[in-house]
């Protein structure tokens, strides 16, 4: 609101003659000539007085560029290349001048640096977010891409100004990339992916920053992506556009599959709970993780001894703080004493409203089962180390409980996602996975109830008829139980209770055999 | 159900699946031999 | 038996109708990862060749880019003096070249064009360029094949080989048409 007279025509002229600048061959090296000719011209306009021109101008400059693009790809007779190459001409050269700026703003001090490139970022995410919300459907993600990435690129190069900076470019990046996450602005959903999967941003992320300082803030950015897409993906709504993004989205997971292994490892947890119970096969491949150094012993072994496996007593990194998911902190409180000393006597009896909630899509809290799922078997496994975990040491004790009144006082949908939660660590040899499926087969075992028997044979399966990957820890459990008489696996009625399930059945145990 | 947000999320994405990004999108401009694509037999090598 | 969607019998009308509509296939049996244009055997790390999570294939090593010194990035000094793109100049080694290393580009099309013009003929089967082999006689000849020895380009090796060949004319395609809107050089 409110520009100064004069400010918009001044913006105009001077946008325009950096341009020129940019592409003149005179520009110099990395157009710092042009750069120092302009930034002159930049005082003399007084655009460089006060923090409020200078947010102004860009905000400007951002609109005019966005408005130049709108009308370049909506000239007609023009070929698809053309209107590209007409919109990166100005487009490129606004990014130069940003970089620019950002560099050699604060001559030192990098805080002025960051500071303004977290107000530029800021500005383009706030003209981006109204240019959504106005043109909605008729809204264009090209010039927001083009000045994204380009600037990304350009504030990555290796340069000492910016490498003393540089995590906190990515950082700043992060976050606006966070801003736009697709649920606030689908249009730009497409562009977004590849903004956040582009090559050179992984690299940075992923494996150029020490001691792993991105890996949180691409997962996060990962969960929005999970987000978009879980609604459509529960309804198991594939129209078009949303089976482009779910293939994009497994794309980008499998690269983070085949080179960083470790990273979905650590994130599967916050990734799980976000991911819809029914998209089998993209959980899979976040599952199928496991440590680059690992050598996983073939799960079809005749007489695997799973206890034996020297990775098998390990606890796994879970980079989530689950501990706070548990809520309200009553319950906490009451699920530790239970955990403790089997008190108060009505925490099983009052556990199944616990977990029942009101959010729209389900009747049960989901990440609140997924925690507590999680946090029960955490605390029992430490307790079990001297006896060693198998199905004879994990009953009785009060963890137990908590999981057999699960398994029968919930109705179907909860024992289901109950289970879920169980199977979601069943992963790489780690004391989570030789738990979980201990506590899964117990479950099984002990079952007096042919329907719980049923609903874990289901979770299980499911999981395995998808294509692949599969996750070693969901493998050696479905082996085990089709494997171990005690578990009279075939005897159920179930396992025959249609044609195309009994071959089903057959086909999976041929291929486990 | 799909609540409203999300009716308006799939309408925008729908919009949005009919400009998509190119890859070219996030490369230096070529002007010597810019990207060109097109479609070519499937009997061609693509990669 | 658990007779609503969370059983086996929920699990089994799931697959059933994911056989009936093709949208759900994605979701089950899923979707075969393989065929997502990734090399996942590839001993090299993929996210440095990753070209888009909509594209089919990998970056072809041209759109690379990569920061280099800034002397190295001359067009803008000499776009002006360099000649005009015209792929009849350029020798078979060089349009062999530009066809394999841009599929799905009109410059793909065109060095085709070019090839044919200059008689080699692209055989749709084998996925292989071939011409006659000068000197050496065509025998066994009908309306709709021949016999005789060629020259085969060979892409893996980058050399020609000669062979004896039973060639049927309707394998070998017809001149490539290159879309007229498209090619701005």
């Amino acid at each position: 609101f409110d520009d100064p007279a004069g400010l918009h025509e001044k913006t105009e002229f001077l946008l325009r003659e950096w341009v020129n600048m940019y592409h003149s061959p005179q520009a110099g090296r990395d157009s710092f000539k042009a750069f120092n000719a302009f930034v002159q011209q930049m005082h003399t306009q007084g655009i460089l007085k006060t923090d409020d021109l200078i947010t102004r101008f860009f905000r400007l400059c951002t609109e005019m560029c966005v408005d130049l693009c709108y009308r370049a790809l909506s000239e007609a007779g023009q070929s698809q290349t053309m209107i590209r190459a007409k919109c990166f001409h100005t487009l490129d050269a606004f990014v130069r001048l940003i970089a620019l700026l950002v560099k050699h703003s604060g001559d030192t001090n990098t805080v002025t640096k960051i500071n303004l490139l977290n107000k530029v970022l800021g500005i383009m995410a706030g003209v981006l977010l109204q240019d959504h919300e106005v043109r909605f459907a008729e809204f264009q993600q090209l010039p927001y891409h083009r000045i994204f990435i380009m600037l990304f690129i350009e504030l990555n190069a290796p340069e000492p100004i910016l490498e003393a900076i540089n995590f906190e470019v990515l950082t700043a990046f992060c976050h606006v990339f966070h801003i736009l996450r697709p649920a606030k602005a689908p249009g730009f959903a497409y562009a977004w992916l590849e903004l956040i999967s582009h090559r050179v941003f992984i690299g940075r992320l992923l494996a150029l920053t020490p001691n792993q300082r991105g890996w949180g803030f691409y997962a996060q950015l990962l969960v929005d992506l999970f987000k978009i897409l879980a609604p459509f993906l529960r309804n198991a709504d594939m129209t078009k556009p949303v089976q482009l993004l779910y293939k994009g989205t497994l794309r980008v997971l499998l690269v983070l599959l085949h080179d960083f292994p470790e990273f979905l490892c650590d994130y599967h947890y916050a990734f799980c709970d976000v991911i819809p119970p029914n998209c089998i096969q993209m959980r899979n491949l976040i599952l199928s993780a496991f440590p680059r150094t690992m050598r996983l012993p073939d799960p079809f072994t005749v007489n695997l001894v799973v206890e034996h496996l020297p990775d098998i007593n390990k606890a796994p990194r879970i980079l989530t703080n689950i501990v706070s998911l548990i809520q309200p902190a009553s319950f906490k409180k009451d699920l530790d004493s239970y955990l403790k000393s089997r008190a108060p006597i009505t925490f099983l009896s009052e556990l199944k409203s616990n977990l029942q909630a009101n959010p729209q899509g389900s009747r049960y809290d989901i990440p609140l089962i997924n925690a507590l799922v999680l946090y029960v078997g955490t605390q029992a496994i430490p307790l079990l180390q001297t006896k060693g975990v198998s199905m004879s040491t994990i009953a009785p004790s009060s963890h137990m409980d908590i999981f057999e009144n699960l398994a029968v006082n919930l109705d179907t949908e909860g024992r289901y996602l109950f289970l879920t939660a169980i199977a979601n660590q069943l992963r790489y040899p780690n004391s989570h996975t030789h738990y979980f499926s201990c506590a899964l087969l117990y479950l099984f075992r002990q079952a007096n109830d042919q329907t719980i028997q049923e609903l874990i044979t289901r979770v299980l399966l499911e999981r395995l008829i998808v294509n692949r990957p599969h996750p070693w820890g969901l493998l050696i459990t479905f082996i085990e139980l089709i494997k171990n008489q005690n578990f009279k696996f075939w005897d159920h009625e179930f396992v025959r209770c249609a044609p195309e399930i009994e071959k089903l059945f057959e086909n999976v145990a041929r291929s486990c055999y | 159900q799909l609540t409203k947000d999300q009716h308006y999320q799939l309408s925008n994405l729908e919009a949005a699946y009919h400009h998509l990004p190119h890859p070219s999108d996030s490369e230096r401009m070529r002007h010597f031999l810019p990207r060109n694509p097109c479609p070519t037999p499937t009997y061609y090598p693509s990669a | 038996m658990v007779m609503d969607q969370f059983g086996i019998v929920g699990l089994l009308s799931f697959i059933r109708a994911a056989e009936q509509d093709a949208n759900m296939v994605a979701l089950a049996p899923g979707i075969d990862l393989t065929t997502l244009g990734l090399n996942l055997n590839s001993p090299e790390n993929l996210y440095s060749m990753f070209q888009s999570p909509f594209a089919e294939s990998a970056c072809r090593p041209q759109d690379i880019d990569y920061h280099v010194p800034a002397e190295y990035l001359t067009n803008m000094f000499i776009r002006d003096k360099l000649a005009p793109i015209k792929l009849n100049r350029y020798s078979e080694d060089l349009l062999f070249y530009l066809f394999y290393m841009n599929g799905g580009d009109v410059l793909q099309l065109a060095a085709a064009a070019e090839l044919y013009s200059r008689d080699w003929r692209y055989h749709k089967e084998e996925r292989v360029w071939l011409t006659r082999a000068p000197q050496y006689e065509v025998f066994g000849k009908t309306s709709t094949s021949e016999r005789g020895t060629y020259i085969f380009f060979d892409a893996n090796n980058w050399r020609r080989n000669a062979k004896e060949f039973h060639l049927e004319y309707d394998k070998l395609e017809e001149r490539p048409v290159i879309p007229s809107y498209s090619f701005n050089q």
